[in-house]
């Protein structure tokens, strides 16, 4: 028996709503339901096997889809020439600096030196938060005062890296919003002159469709090569994970669970629709 | 009064000369993705519109107002009744907490509040609240300087209750008393905890929820928990100076019963300004 319109339609709307109660930008729950309805009209289902059982498997299959193929973070700091520069951006808040002390202990516990590079010398306390981080987990940070160049700071932390045998620079940036186009030239600018081997957007799972221009902006401005996802443990679906995925392609490499050192877990595609689809 | 967008869809019902049901019914449509796009709670987003449909359909316009303007004022006053009207600030003395979520801008906030009020000649007085986030004293001393605030904090304080009762005996002399607390979601029981303490010591009088305008709706559930743990008093929407248009944090300000104070459009100290509807509805409908 062949599926057809009326046959699919009426699940179709219901998944559309748990897209878009999940937190999925409207445009990306739109675009995904519409690419499965023209993947299923037309199919030839079994006989015994219901119509709703079929729409269902195949929605997961294309939430599953959204997902570009994982980047396994580990195997690139395996086989990349030692420093890597790791830059980290994204908008006001999200968690990256905490991301970013998170990252330097998963290093440790797979053998990896690592150094903090201060990359925020604009907002306040951001020297001091990210000193203490270090403190903590027992990691040089580099530093310059208040107001400096952030690409400076990022240049002097790869110049020590390479005078010191050290694996990685995580490089920590100011929050910025994707509309202020002075602080988008800036990361630009800090891109061009450190030359990063890895960009690294951080979003929080918190956001909600808003998580789509940030995505899109940053992307285009210095395009990321991955992306964390922080706040995952905060009661929410995290739907903007679909979102951000469908609107730059780019791989969820981790998920922040919690403001601890060792909240952070690899992505995992199956896993995190599995949730999703609750 | 209303977004650009919004005034075709309402030119097209009027187009036809009068008010028919399928009309209505796009415009009602027009503004539902408006909404889900500002992720506003799909719930609302239906209560809203089944609203403007019915009133849209079955009341008379007033003496001498044409159909447009009548269904443009009933849109207006549905959303109005989401949004909230403008919200009284007393300028008078008092205590007031800011909570929220990780990140939402709460310390930013606080130094803006302080600012706000020392602007209109009130003395403010800023209390960290927050010792778990490394750096937290730091940066909320560093902005009260900025603003030449009075400040207190203990930088190596694990007690926060004890940090804001010794700082609400230090600054008897101010007359708006700000507490920043630690950011914190309703999953961490011990940081709920630790709120319901602080706020059993301030006994504010102001106690605003801080929410980042890009937030989902899955804020709903945190500002549920919020409200049920301490009651909120008003809520801050951060961050409006980017895209997002605060639709989630418009659904917490429904779930929570309660209004929008202030608006929160930049890092700066004086970026911070007092709800007004008009404004927020015609960015909410894009
Ligand atoms: N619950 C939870 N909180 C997190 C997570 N990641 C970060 N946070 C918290 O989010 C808040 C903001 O984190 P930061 O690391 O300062 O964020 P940021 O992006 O560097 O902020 P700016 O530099 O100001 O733009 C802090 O209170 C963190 O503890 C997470 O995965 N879960
Ligand atoms: N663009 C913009 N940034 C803001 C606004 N309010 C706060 N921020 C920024 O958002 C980031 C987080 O602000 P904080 O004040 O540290 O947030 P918080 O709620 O105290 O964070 P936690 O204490 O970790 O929960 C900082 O980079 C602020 O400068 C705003 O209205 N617009
Ligand atoms: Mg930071
Ligand atoms: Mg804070």
């Amino acid at each position: 028996v062949f599926l057809d319109e009326d046959d699919v339609e009426p699940y179709l709307e219901e998944l559309k709503l748990s897209l878009l109660k999940s937190d999925v930008a409207l445009e990306v729950s739109e675009k995904i339901v519409e690419k499965l309805e023209s993947n299923l009209v037309g199919e030839e289902i079994k006989w015994r096997e219901n119509s709703e059982k079929y729409v269902k498997k195949a929605f997961k299959e294309a939430l599953i889809d959204v997902f570009p193929s994982e980047f396994n973070f580990f195997d690139f700091i395996e086989e990349k020439d030692k420093p890597i520069n790791i830059l980290f951006v994204g908008t006001n808040g999200v968690g990256k600096t905490t991301t970013i002390a998170k990252i330097s202990k998963a290093l440790e516990e797979k053998g990896y030196s690592s150094v903090l590079a201060n990359g925020d010398t604009f907002r306040a306390g951001a020297i001091q938060q990210l000193d203490k981080h270090g403190e903590n987990i027992d990691k040089k940070v580099i530093k310059h005062e208040k107001g400096g160049d952030p690409a400076a700071v990022i240049y002097d932390a790869v110049e020590y890296s390479e005078a010191n045998n050290v694996d990685v620079v995580l490089g920590d940036t100011a929050g910025r919003m994707h509309t202020d186009v002075n602080l988008m030239d800036q990361i630009k600018k800090i891109k061009r002159v450190t030359k990063p081997d890895l960009i690294v957007f951080v979003d929080e799972a918190v956001a909600g469709s808003d998580a789509v221009e940030r995505a899109k902006e940053f992307d285009e401005a210095v395009d990321v090569d991955a992306v964390i996802l922080s706040k995952i443990d905060a009661d929410v679906k995290g739907g903007a994970a679909i979102s951000i995925s469908h609107t730059i392609e780019k791989p969820i490499i981790f998920v922040g669970t919690g403001q601890g050192y060792e909240d952070i877990k690899e992505f995992n595609t199956d896993w995190f629709v599995g949730q999703i689809l609750e | 009064k209303l977004g650009s967008s919004l005034k075709n869809s309402v030119r097209k019902i009027v187009k036809k000369g009068r008010i028919d049901k399928e009309t209505v019914n796009e415009l009602a449509t027009d503004i539902q993705r408006a909404l889900l796009k500002s992720d506003v709670d799909v719930e609302l987003v239906q209560e809203l519109t089944d609203k403007i449909k019915d009133r849209a359909l079955n009341e008379e316009p007033p003496k001498g107002a044409s159909s447009r303007e009548h269904v443009i004022r009933i849109v207006y006053e549905e959303m109005l009744e989401i949004v909230g009207e403008e919200t009284e600030v007393p300028m008078e003395e008092q205590d007031i907490m800011l909570v929220g979520l990780q990140g939402s801008g709460k310390t930013t906030t606080a130094a803006k509040l302080a600012n706000y009020f020392q602007k209109k000649g009130l003395k403010p007085g800023l209390i960290c609240g927050d010792t778990f986030r490394p750096g937290a004293y730091n940066q909320l001393k560093e902005l009260s300087q900025r603003i030449d605030s009075v400040f207190y904090g203990e930088k190596e304080s694990e007690d926060a209750i004890q940090v804001v009762k010794n700082g609400l005996n230090e600054l008897k002399d101010s007359k708006v008393r700000i507490v920043d607390t630690a950011g914190r979601h309703s999953l961490e029981s011990d940081l709920i905890d630790e709120m319901e303490q602080i706020n059993e010591v301030v006994e504010p009088d102001k106690k605003f929820l801080v929410i980042d305008a890009s937030i989902g709706k899955g804020v709903k559930d945190q500002a549920n928990s919020f409200n049920e743990a301490i009651g909120i008093d008003g809520v801050i929407i951060t961050k409006l100076d980017g895209t997002a248009k605060g639709g989630g944090a418009l659904t917490a300000v429904s779930e929570a019963e309660t209004n929008i104070a202030f608006l929160g459009t930049g890092e700066k100290l004086n970026e911070l300004e007092e709800f007004e509807p008009d404004s927020f509805i015609s960015r909410l409908l894009g």
